[in-house]
């Protein structure tokens, strides 16, 4: 169903 | 010293019934901006900024900038204190480790002192450029859907095409699709929905944290759902002409 990415995580692949 | 009168002090309340179920502890950071907030829930999934403008309040005084570490539990349970059409007065004086609040209304005034914490906070830059869907909708109109797709699914995948915004679920029950197409009301630009778009985008999002942010829908009769090209959700809350309320919510991707 996927992984729940958190905002910090978000960043750090954006 | 810091310190601020809101004439309407129920938007303070509204604020905080807003976030205090999503975030524990915040940083109110005061300064000319005005007075500010961002913070991250504690699975850091969700990010909260709100702004309220200095020219919002009847008084606003920063000498100089100062962060407010405060547990938004107790910062509500004192406001709940006070009347829901008291004047809210909010006074720190520098280097001090606790913050006043005053409830004024024409029979009378009250005082609380609340102890200030300190907090580690991690500050982020949102690049709003990188925007592609936006979409505005009635902000009762998607509290509704929110509260509507949680009954069957636990998530809701939001994609926005030419044809309107469509937000899906499936659960163990089934599935549930729900599309708002484009409707400009004249009359009414409140009840209007409005899509804009450079790119179809679709990305999928944990209901929980969608229901929490409707909990900001008294503070405005619209909302504004934004998602980026890299699929980081954004969802607006204006306060009346001084502010907003943001959340931020990061995407769930394939594995």
């Amino acid at each position: 169903k996927g992984v729940q990415l958190s905002i910090t995580e978000f960043y750090r692949s954006a | 010293m810091f310190e601020l009168r809101l004439v309407q002090g129920s938007l303070l309340k509204k604020v905080l019934e807003a976030i205090k179920d999503l975030v524990n502890d915040a940083n109110f950071d005061c300064s000319a901006t005005g007075f500010s907030l961002q913070a991250m829930d504690p699975s850091h999934v969700a990010l909260v900024a709100l702004l309220l403008r200095p020219d919002g309040f009847e008084h606003y005084r920063c000498d100089r900038n100062i962060s407010m570490g405060m547990n938004l539990n107790n910062m509500s349970k004192i406001l709940k204190c006070g009347g829901n059409d008291d004047i809210i007065t909010i006074r720190a004086d520098d280097g001090s480790d606790t913050v006043t609040f005053m409830f004024e209304s024409p029979n009378g005034s009250a005082n609380f002192e609340m102890n200030l914490m300190d907090i580690d906070s991690e500050h982020h830059g949102i690049d709003e450029s990188k925007c592609c869907a936006v979409v505005r909708m009635p902000s009762s109109e998607f509290q509704r859907i929110c509260k509507v797709l949680s009954s069957i699914g636990d998530t809701v995948v939001i994609s926005v095409t030419n044809e309107g915004v469509q937000f899906s679920t499936r659960g163990d029950i089934g599935t549930a699709n729900i599309v708002c197409r484009q409707n400009i009301n004249v009359d009414k630009p409140e009840e209007s929905t409005v899509i804009e778009m450079s790119q179809p985008v679709s990305s999928q999002f944990p209901l929980r944290y969608m229901n929490s942010f409707t909990k900001a829908t008294p503070l405005s009769n619209t909302v504004t759902i934004s998602l980026t090209s890299e699929l980081l959700l954004a969802v607006e809350y204006t306060i009346a002409e001084m502010g907003y309320i943001r959340f931020y919510l990061a995407p769930k991707i394939e594995d």
